[in-house]
Parts: structure tokens; C-alpha cells; sequence
């Protein structure tokens, strides 16, 4: 069962598949897997359902690991998702939260690099995808959303680590979120988490000017970092993508927040000046713990705010 | 597998735009394989570079000639690698 789960260590893709599927076995009524697509070396893109009924509930939109080499995301999400399934019935924000919306969390957004992290290159970023016309492979998954694609805030050169792709939504495991969203309809908060930089941000990332609901966002991501640096007195910045690191064309957050999502956040995870994404497994526990307060200040937020 | 023997994170605090345009322009350099782990973005914020090996000596001097004041954040990237992995093997036997 999940409770022989090592929450402490990094685990490769099929330890995590494999955990999952126990997660399910283990919380029948509450959690369910699917499959929104497959990658471009044909693995599945699994997302943990988290309902208890109800058709086209408002829903919470989670992912990790779309950043493969970023293993603190991954570990990041199966404990949070862990904490979800034994929260509900328990803490009772879990409970409120889960009976009246849905949360979907695809953990290993990115397999084929996440893999590839494991067998080859520990550094990999990017997809696995095939770039025509030249020897370097790979998209960045967060440059590649129809939100200012292929703007100054990415590379069109496919070498580089910020490189766009050749399209908007080129790579399945970007058009595979963007088709389950648009599908679903009703998805209110979209929560990308990766790594490093202690950062919360929001919309945008392509323009420098601040989005119509700038004030509350901004808001919010105040109250989440605060409650963040509670637990362990880590401290976050946080403000919009391009006045808080840079300009940045084509990301998860934007273009989500451009169709209609208004709660979009990107997480960067703690950092602690030593170590960047190789944050060792000793400091999980520790990470998960302190992003889940802030977590919660969103899924709350959204859950008393319906738009 | 890709091994990372001897391979720098350095991070770096340019003092002023200048100094930011010659990181940009010292990231383009293909063959020096750098990667970027946090871009450089405004004078006083950390950007943090992996430094192959082979190119350490290059960027080094680049940098202190350019009076780009920088730190070693991790001394050697393979030992990071090797630990993590031992880690894990340790906790994969503990969970069987």
C-alpha cells in the first residue's frame, strides 16, 4: 500500500506509476486515474482524479515535473497528492475543498525527459521530441502554449534550453492539457509547480503589463508565501512572471489564464542557495510540507470565490 | 549516461546591465555547452550556470576579467549525482 512508500526518496517513472496505482486501490470513492494522452514516445500521460461526484464540478488543475530534471517537483506531488487522498474525511479545508470541486493533478508531466533524467542525463529539461532539420532534440515544454508563442521570451534556436518548438501546442504532452482543459470546461485554478527559485508567480509572462486581476492575484500569492514561510521560514518572492524573473513567451500559466482560468500560479520551489533543482531527498518531506499551506491558500481562495 | 565529473554550478551577481549583456552573450557561446540553471535577469539577482569541466578555466576568466563577481555553488555536479543515487538505492532495499 501507499503507507510502504519511500515519500522521503526520489523514484523513477514506473515507482511512481506503480504508486499511484495504489493510491487509487487505496482510496476507491475519492481517487481515480486517467490517461489524457500519450508522449512523444508513446507513454501514457496519467492525471490523479480527485472527486467524490458530482458531473463538471468546478475543478483544480495541478501538475508537476513538466521541467523533467526538476525531481523535487515529481516528489513534491506525490506527497501533496498522498496528503489529498488522507485529508479528505480529515482536515476538514480538504474535505470542504473536495465536496464541492474536482482536483486533477498530472504528476509527471514530461515522462519522456523524466526517463530520460534516469537513463542518460540527469540535466535533461526539455521533451524528447525529434527537431527537424537539426541534431538537437527537445521543446520546453513551458515555452510552448499558444500565449506569446514565440516571443523574445523563448528561443527559436533548437538547442537551446528555452526553445519554443515549431508550433503552438506542438508537443502532446502540452496539447494533451490544453484539449482535457478545453474539454472539461470548467477548470477555475491551473497550479504549475516547478523548480527553483522560491518564486510565486502569475500571469503574465509575455507582456510586462499587469493582468486584469492583478490586485487579487497579487493578493493571494501574498497570503500564500506568507503562510509558506511559517512552516520553515523559507522565503518566496512573488509578483508577475516578467516583472518578477523575466519575459516569457509561451507558458503554462499565461495561456491558461488567457482562456478564461483566472487562479493561475507557477510554483518555484525552494532553492536554499546550495544545491539549485538537485535539492537532496532529505529535503522533501521538508519542501512538500511548506508549499502545501500555500497550496491550500489558493484552493480555498478558488473554492470561496466562484467566478 | 552522461557523467558530470568536475562539471561547476556557479552563481554569478552581475553588478549592472553590462554585465548581464556579457552573461547573455557568454550563454550563446555553443561551445562552451553551458546551461543556465537561473538566467541572468537584473543586476543583483543570482543567475546560476552549470560549467562543463572542460570549459571552467575558459569562464572563469571571462568572468574575473570582466569583473563579474561569481561563487561556486556546487563544487563538483557528478558527486551531487552520485549521492542522490546511492539515496536512492538505500531507500529502494528499505522499501522491499
Amino acid at each position: 500500500s501507499t503507507r510502504t512508500f519511500d515519500f522521503a526518496s526520489y523514484h523513477t517513472i514506473d515507482e511512481i506509476y506503480d504508486w499511484m496505482d495504489t493510491l487509487v486501490a487505496d482510496h476507491p470513492g475519492l481517487v481515480s486515474k486517467i490517461q489524457i494522452g500519450q508522449s512523444y514516445e508513446n507513454r501514457p500521460l496519467y492525471v490523479l482524479k480527485f472527486s467524490t461526484g458530482g458531473s463538471s464540478r468546478p475543478a483544480i488543475w495541478l501538475d508537476t515535473g513538466i521541467h523533467s530534471r526538476e525531481w523535487i517537483t515529481q516528489a513534491t506531488g506525490v506527497w501533496t497528492a498522498n496528503k489529498i487522498a488522507e485529508g479528505y474525511g480529515r482536515d476538514p479545508s480538504i474535505t470542504t475543498i473536495l465536496d464541492s470541486m474536482d482536483i486533477f493533478f498530472e504528476i509527471v508531466t514530461n515522462p519522456d525527459g523524466f526517463a530520460f533524467t534516469h537513463s542518460s542525463n540527469r540535466m535533461w529539461r526539455k521533451t524528447r521530441s525529434i527537431n527537424a532539420g537539426s541534431n538537437c532534440v527537445g521543446v520546453d515544454p513551458n515555452r510552448n502554449w499558444d500565449a506569446g508563442f514565440g516571443g523574445p521570451g523563448s528561443s527559436s534556436n533548437p538547442c537551446s534550453e528555452t526553445y519554443h518548438g515549431p508550433y503552438a501546442h506542438s508537443e502532446r504532452e502540452v496539447k494533451a492539457i490544453v484539449d482535457f482543459i478545453r474539454g472539461h470546461g470548467n477548470v477555475k485554478s491551473v497550479i504549475s509547480i516547478h523548480s527553483y527559485s522560491q518564486m510565486l508567480l502569475f500571469p503574465y509572462g509575455y507582456k510586462m503589463a499587469p493582468a486584469p486581476n492583478h490586485q487579487e492575484l497579487n493578493e493571494l500569492a501574498k497570503k500564500a508565501v506568507s503562510d509558506l514561510a511559517a512552516v520553515y521560514g523559507t522565503k518566496y518572492t512573488y509578483g508577475s512572471i516578467a516583472n518578477t524573473i523575466y519575459m516569457a513567451d509561451g507558458t503554462t500559466v499565461d495561456w491558461a489564464y488567457d482562456n478564461g482560468v483566472k487562479y493561475s500560479f507557477t510554483f518555484e520551489l525552494r532553492d536554499t542557495g546550495r544545491y539549485g533543482f538537485l535539492l537532496p531527498s532529505t529535503q522533501i518531506i521538508p519542501t512538500a510540507t511548506e508549499t502545501w499551506p500555500a497550496l491550500l491558500d489558493i484552493m480555498v481562495h478558488v473554492l470561496e470565490h466562484p467566478y | 549516461e552522461q557523467f558530470f565529473v568536475g562539471d561547476q554550478v556557479l552563481r554569478i551577481t552581475a553588478s549592472d546591465e553590462e554585465q548581464i549583456a556579457l552573461l547573455r552573450v557568454l550563454g550563446e557561446q555553443a561551445e562552451l555547452q553551458l546551461d543556465f540553471w537561473r538566467h541572468p535577469t537584473s543586476p543583483g539577482h543570482p543567475a546560476d550556470l552549470r560549467v562543463p569541466f572542460p570549459s571552467l578555466q575558459a569562464v572563469k576568466i571571462f568572468l574575473e576579467s570582466n569583473s563579474i563577481s561569481y561563487s561556486i555553488m556546487i563544487e563538483d555536479v557528478q558527486e551531487l549525482l552520485d549521492e542522490e543515487k546511492k539515496t536512492m538505492m538505500k531507500s529502494r532495499r528499505t522499501e522491499r
